[in-house]
């Protein structure tokens, strides 16, 4: 799976993602990545792109959930993102998302996900596991 | 705070031992889409433009799986999905059971451009992507050995595996486990 989310200066946010899937799955077998709301969302709050194991992601309504806690609970992206990962079970997901005002969150439950990022005040990261 | 960007190549058990010459093309390639993604947003493209470029990028790339180097159905064929979705104006695209489509996520976006739904599915999107004159190319176009062997692990251990399981001996139980 490959997912991009981007914001422009002026706040608006678009989300993308594109798979093959898992791999041995059913012929005529649907993942998160086409479902709104599970591996892609985007909303005025921020976007967010969604990878792993799509049976959890679909449960879990990964992408959404984001938004949803931003906006219901207050919380900033990556407090957002932080916590619907972790709701997820272990090793099943991860996500990229950003912000209206220009926050990235990167956060995963896998051994390690292929992650890149760059922000306007000159940060940028290309990772795959805990740079910790 | 200004414009900011982040992609993904997927996640899964990618083992801290993977081979410098299996990690090197996929560090190189997330690097890639990432200047081409920055270069973009500081030419003032829209975001919904930037997301489909960089996915088209990653899609092309055979070391992901998405596109060229989609990961194999147990009959051995592809089936891509993609979707893309702008956030002011919430509108969407989304299509699954491509074979043939070589950027998925274009013809996601034209799905929801062109079309008065959000998501086609199959014989439906494939007849969708023709009459839009989006590119196709023939199955053999997306299959790489090395995803002709992973499915034979898959088989072999009798799971279903997300992008970066690593093979295991045989297991009991239920096939669907990843």
């Amino acid at each position: 799976t490959v997912g991009c989310v981007a914001v422009d200066g002026a706040g608006n946010l678009a989300a993308a993602t594109s798979t093959g899937g898992l791999v041995n799955k059913m012929a005529g077998r649907i993942g998160d990545t086409p479902v709104v709301g599970a591996g892609t969302y985007a909303n005025h709050l921020c976007a967010v792109s969604a990878t792993g194991k799509g049976e959890f992601i679909i449960r879990a309504t990964v992408a959404r959930d984001v938004a949803a806690v931003m906006e219901y609970k207050g919380l900033s992206l990556k407090e957002a993102a932080t916590y619907v990962i972790d709701s997820v079970p272990k090793g099943n997901a991860g996500l990229v998302a950003v912000s209206a005002n220009g926050e990235v969150a990167m956060p995963y439950n896998t051994t390690g996900m292929f992650r890149a990022c760059a922000t306007e005040d000159g940060y940028s990261e290309v990772g795959i596991w805990d740079t910790e | 705070m200004g414009w900011a960007i982040a992609l993904h190549g997927g996640a899964g058990d990618i083992p801290v031992t993977l081979a410098e010459e299996r990690r090197a093309p996929r560090e190189a390639t997330l690097g890639r889409c990432l200047s081409l993604g920055v270069a973009a947003l500081k030419a003032n493209q829209a975001p919904l433009d930037v997301v489909e470029l960089v996915v088209r990028e990653l899609e092309n790339c055979p070391h992901f799986n998405a596109g060229k180097g989609s990961v194999l159905t147990t009959k051995g064929t592809v089936e891509m999905e993609a979707c893309i979705m702008d956030g002011i104006t919430k509108n969407c695209g989304a299509v699954s059971g491509v074979s043939t489509v070589v950027n998925p996520i274009s013809l996601a976006r034209v799905i929801m451009e062109k079309t008065p739904h959000i998501y086609l599915g199959f014989d439906g999107a494939e007849a969708f992507a023709r009459e839009q004159g989006v590119e196709v190319a023939e199955t053999s176009h997306f299959i790489t050995q090395e995803n002709v062997e992973r499915l034979k692990q898959a088989k072999g251990a009798n799971r279903v595996q997300i992008d970066y399981t690593q093979p295991i001996s045989a297991v009991n139980g239920d096939s669907q486990i990843g």
